[in-house]
């Protein structure tokens, strides 16, 4: 039932990848299950949504860059605490960082995303879709609320999350690498080790089938986010650059 | 290296700039 080991790798070394991204996935969290667990229905009300969607795009951009920027913090120290990723060379772990640091948010975002009244937490509370107006980015909000929705039908688990943002941020595939193989290494065991958690935990085949299949979807709101990115800095230059360094930095062309 | 700076930083910093 199991799949082969990859070559070179233990039992024990699988083992001791799990723990280690587990531990990092958790220790890198914004907030813990229990906490998203307290605030779950704790929504806005109807004037706070107002004034919410009353404010101007520049205001809401910069608040929601604010909000990623503090996130893509999180993804980096959870990227420094995978085994193997720092014994990459600097050069490929920004690579790296700046391809699949959206791709880790969009999976972790679904941990804050409630399904029972399709709302997404948002400065401590939760809110709908038509609370993030101001952005004028409608199709990119609809497409993020619609991944999260089928993400959170997958029902994966922390363990499960973990390795499967570890396996993403771990993909050999981005342009410019210069250690293709040692990647494509480090993510084989990833992977691997993700199957055996699956099927330790009784999941289905199909599981990990599903998970895979959302990663070009993800790879669309990449895109579409540059998109409309790009189009603010046209109309709004000045707020654009006093978007914080680090989101200019891994969204800059 | 100057046009990812702050990335260079955050990953050569064995502190998180995060209160983890």
């Amino acid at each position: 039932i199991h799949n082969p080991l990859p070559e070179g790798c233990s039992l024990l070394e699988l083992e001791h990848i799990t723990q280690c991204v587990v531990k990092s996935h958790i220790e890198t969290s914004q907030y813990s299950t229990e906490e998203l667990k307290r605030m779950a229905w704790s929504t806005y009300s109807v004037e706070e949504t107002r004034m919410y969607q009353s404010k101007s795009a520049e205001v809401m951009w910069q608040e929601c860059a604010i909000h990623i920027t503090n996130a893509i913090q999180y993804v980096v120290e959870f990227a420094k605490r995978i085994s193997g990723f720092m014994d990459l060379c600097q050069n490929d772990q920004i690579i790296l960082l700046k391809a699949g640091c959206m791709d880790v948010l969009l999976i972790r975002m679904c941990r804050a995303y409630n399904p029972i009244n399709n709302t997404f937490l948002f400065n401590g509370r939760f809110a709908p879709a038509h609370f993030f107006k101001a952005l004028g980015c409608d199709d990119l909000v609809a497409a993020v609320f619609d991944l999260a929705k089928s993400l959170s039908r997958i029902q994966m688990s922390e363990e499960e999350m973990a390795l499967f943002t570890a396996a993403v941020l771990l993909s050999p595939d981005r342009p410019w690498l210069t250690d293709v193989q040692q990647i494509q290494k480090l993510q084989e065991k990833v992977y691997v080790a993700l199957q055996r958690c699956l099927q330790k935990g009784g999941a289905s085949e199909e599981k990990l089938t599903k998970m895979v299949s959302k990663l070009p979807v993800m790879r669309s709101i990449c895109m579409l986010h540059i998109d409309k990115l790009e189009f603010f800095r046209l109309v709004h230059p000045e707020t654009a650059y006093t978007f914080p360094p680090l989101y200019r930095e891994v969204f800059g062309s | 290296k100057e046009k990812h700076k702050i990335l260079h930083q955050l990953l050569q910093n064995s502190t998180s700039p995060v209160d983890l």
